[in-house]
Formats: structure tokens, C-alpha cells, sequence
């Protein structure tokens, strides 16, 4: 899995 | 950014706006599920609680900010200011088995086991089915208003835009999310059956009236 997700997304 | 993405920002802007203007011209919020505008201010909130630890750019800031106030607006206007108007009697879902499941998936699936991670991949999971009432209260009346078809269309072209910027971050950046993809999926597939009726009846100009 993605470590992290983007924050930018909204 | 990508054009993707940011037509589907555009219309999940202008479904939330569509909708506090259609609630204030007509000043009525008939066939509008309250049950699903809560479930969006408890995915706006839980998600954009990075507001406070996560600065992205001033579009980023100002977006959330916009979709937590029309959120509550929302609310407001159906439970305070408009409430002799709510169809409080066909939003009859249980909107508690929505948000168990969705923490429970959280807490069992997600990138981080840290408490702000865990709320966001709630907010994905709630977000994924958040339309439910909303759907539900379309099928228990038979038919919604044009605007209200509107919304939703609105509403459901936002995720599948989403899955085409997903698609090209894949390509073009090597990101992928396997859980805001897996729930954005869900989310748009829940919004086909609505789709083929807005297509084929509400752009020609035919009320959105479901077969008896």
C-alpha cells in the first residue's frame, strides 16, 4: 500500500 | 494538478453551491436527504483536519475551507432555518450503519495506524457512501426535481473525474492510492444507475421519475 496519502487531493 | 482533477473539483463546487442555491431560491429543502448532508460534513471535517498540520497551496486551503463552510451551511438550512420544509419522513436511512462499518474498515485497513491517518481513510470509506440516503430517499418518493438531479449529477461526475486523475497520476507521476482509488470506484459505481436516468430522461427535458 501507499505510505501516505496526498494531502493535496481534496 | 492535472485537468482532471480540477474539473472534478469544479464540479463538486458547483453541486454544493448548486444545491445551497436551489435550498435558498426556492427556500425549501424537499427531496434533499439531511441524513446525507451529515455524513458530508462528518467526511469534510474528518478529512480536512490537515488544514492545521498540512499547508499544500492557497487553492488547497481555500477549497476545504469552502466545502466545510457550504457543508454546515447546508445544514444549517435544513435543520434550523428550513426545517418546516425537510422531508424528514422519507429520510428514514440508518446512516449508523454506514459510519460503523466505515470505522471499522478504517481502523483495519489504512496507510498509517496514527489517528489523523485513521480519520482520513474513514472520511474516504464514509465518502464512498455517503449518497445513500440521498438515493434512498430518490427511490422511497419515486422522483427528484431537475435541480436536484442536477446536484447529484454534479456530485457523481466530481469522483469519476477523480478516477480519470487517478488513472493519469498513475502514468504520468508513478502515485496511486489503492484506498482513495478502491473507495472512488465504489463511490462513482453507486452513481451509475442515476447517471443512465439523467441521461436519458432528465437532459431531454423529463422529470427524473422512476418506474413504478
Amino acid at each position: 500500500l501507499w505510505q501516505d496519502h496526498d494531502h493535496d487531493e481534496l | 494538478m492535472n485537468i482532471f482533477r480540477l474539473l472534478g473539483d469544479l464540479s463538486h463546487l458547483l453541486a454544493i453551491i448548486i444545491l445551497l442555491v436551489k435550498i435558498w431560491k426556492t427556500r425549501s429543502c424537499a427531496g434533499i436527504s439531511g441524513k446525507s448532508q451529515i455524513l458530508f460534513a462528518v467526511v469534510y471535517t474528518s478529512r480536512y483536519l490537515d488544514l492545521i498540520n498540512a499547508f499544500i497551496s492557497p487553492y488547497n486551503t481555500i477549497m476545504k475551507i469552502v466545502f466545510l463552510a457550504a457543508s454546515y451551511g447546508t445544514i444549517y438550512l435544513m435543520y434550523m432555518k428550513f426545517k418546516a420544509t425537510y422531508d424528514v419522513n422519507h429520510d428514514t436511512f440508518r446512516i449508523e450503519f454506514l459510519i460503523a462499518p466505515a470505522a471499522v474498515l478504517a481502523l483495519i485497513v489504512n496507510h498509517a495506524f496514527e489517528p489523523l491517518e485513521i480519520l482520513w481513510t474513514f472520511s474516504i470509506y464514509l465518502e464512498s457512501v455517503a449518497i445513500l440516503p440521498q438515493l434512498f430517499l430518490v427511490s422511497k418518493t419515486g422522483e427528484a426535481e431537475s435541480i436536484t438531479s442536477h446536484y447529484l449529477f454534479m456530485l457523481g461526475s466530481y469522483r469519476a473525474l477523480y478516477i480519470f486523475n487517478w488513472i493519469y497520476r498513475y502514468y504520468a507521476e508513478n502515485h496511486y492510492d489503492l484506498i482513495a482509488i478502491v473507495a472512488g470506484i465504489v463511490q462513482t459505481v453507486l452513481y451509475c444507475d442515476f447517471f443512465y436516468l439523467y441521461i436519458t430522461k432528465v437532459l431531454k427535458g423529463k422529470k427524473l421519475q422512476l418506474p413504478a
